[in-house]
């Protein structure tokens, strides 16, 4: 099963 | 005082046209070096990164940096009140609550402009880390366009697989399987028209298709779009702004639960 990650799972806030 | 005037004036139609689905609102950051905007989608799955550099512009003023904080649905009305041959100018005070449009017939004859009111936009920006991609993928924009397109029909999702053979799109769903297959061209007689593809390592990503179909809605941009991938990271879709910048789409993976 997959599942949709979140783009802030990647990026961090500036 | 802000104040930018660009003669291909289409260009901005079709930067709005890119982000009017996927963006509600947003903030377009300006200073002496251009303009800019990032912003998430609602649901936080993709970014969007736009840049219009000075340079690019006919006439650019930014005395000081401004955010302007902007519904795009109404900025994209306003923008389609211009015509695709119109100059466009955007121009707004240090500190002011609105922004105006000013579109000019290139023959000066028909003279528009439509004030708008900005938005007080608290919005949060990401860091992107620069990243050497595992696969580079150049393809016509209208190719990657049509392939979503078809592949969307067949299930929520798509693999994009990436090998030296070529690139795998693959969509599964009830009524069946798509695959479409577009292996490098050996030669082209327009350089748009080409498939190249950059390896240095296989990978296969699962994306949603409503994103990518949202984002192919920058294909009225540019001739050929770019896709970069690496195991694991958000893909990157980009698409040229005439040489005066990029729109450039990351979108999050689908991953094992």
């Amino acid at each position: 099963k997959v599942k949709q990650a979140s783009i802030m799972n990647f990026f961090q806030k500036k | 005082m802000f104040e930018a005037r660009l003669v291909q004036g289409n260009l901005l139609k079709k930067v709005l046209e890119s982000l009017k689905d996927l963006l509600t609102e947003a903030s377009w950051d300006c200073a002496d070096t251009g303009i800019q905007l990032q912003a998430m989608d609602n649901s936080h799955v993709s970014l969007v990164s736009v840049q219009l550099r000075a340079d690019g512009f006919d006439k650019f003023r930014c005395d000081r940096q401004l955010s302007m904080g902007m519904n795009l649905t109404s900025m994209s009305k306003i923008l389609r009140c211009a015509a695709n041959d119109d100059i466009i100018t955007i121009k707004a005070q240090d500190q002011a609550d609105n922004v105006t449009f000013v579109f000019e017939s290139p023959n000066q004859e028909k003279v528009a402009d439509y004030e708008m009111k900005l938005m007080n936009l608290d919005q949060e920006h990401l860091g992107i880390p620069e990243t050497d991609y595992a696969a580079v993928i150049k393809l016509p924009a209208a190719e990657f366009q049509r392939i979503i397109k078809d592949l969307s029909q067949f299930g929520e999702s798509v693999v994009i697989s990436c090998t030296k053979e070529g690139v795998k799109f693959s969509a599964a769903g009830d009524i069946g399987v798509g695959n479409i297959k577009l292996a490098q061209t050996a030669s082209v007689d327009k350089e748009e028209e080409a498939v190249t593809i950059e390896m240095q390592e296989p990978v296969t990503l699962t994306f949603a298709c409503r994103y990518l179909n949202m984002f192919t809605k920058a294909t009225c941009l540019a001739p050929q779009v770019t896709l970069s991938m690496s195991p694991e990271v958000p893909l990157v879709v980009e698409y040229k702004i005439g040489d005066m910048g990029h729109v450039r789409y990351y979108l999050a993976p689908k991953i094992e639960d």
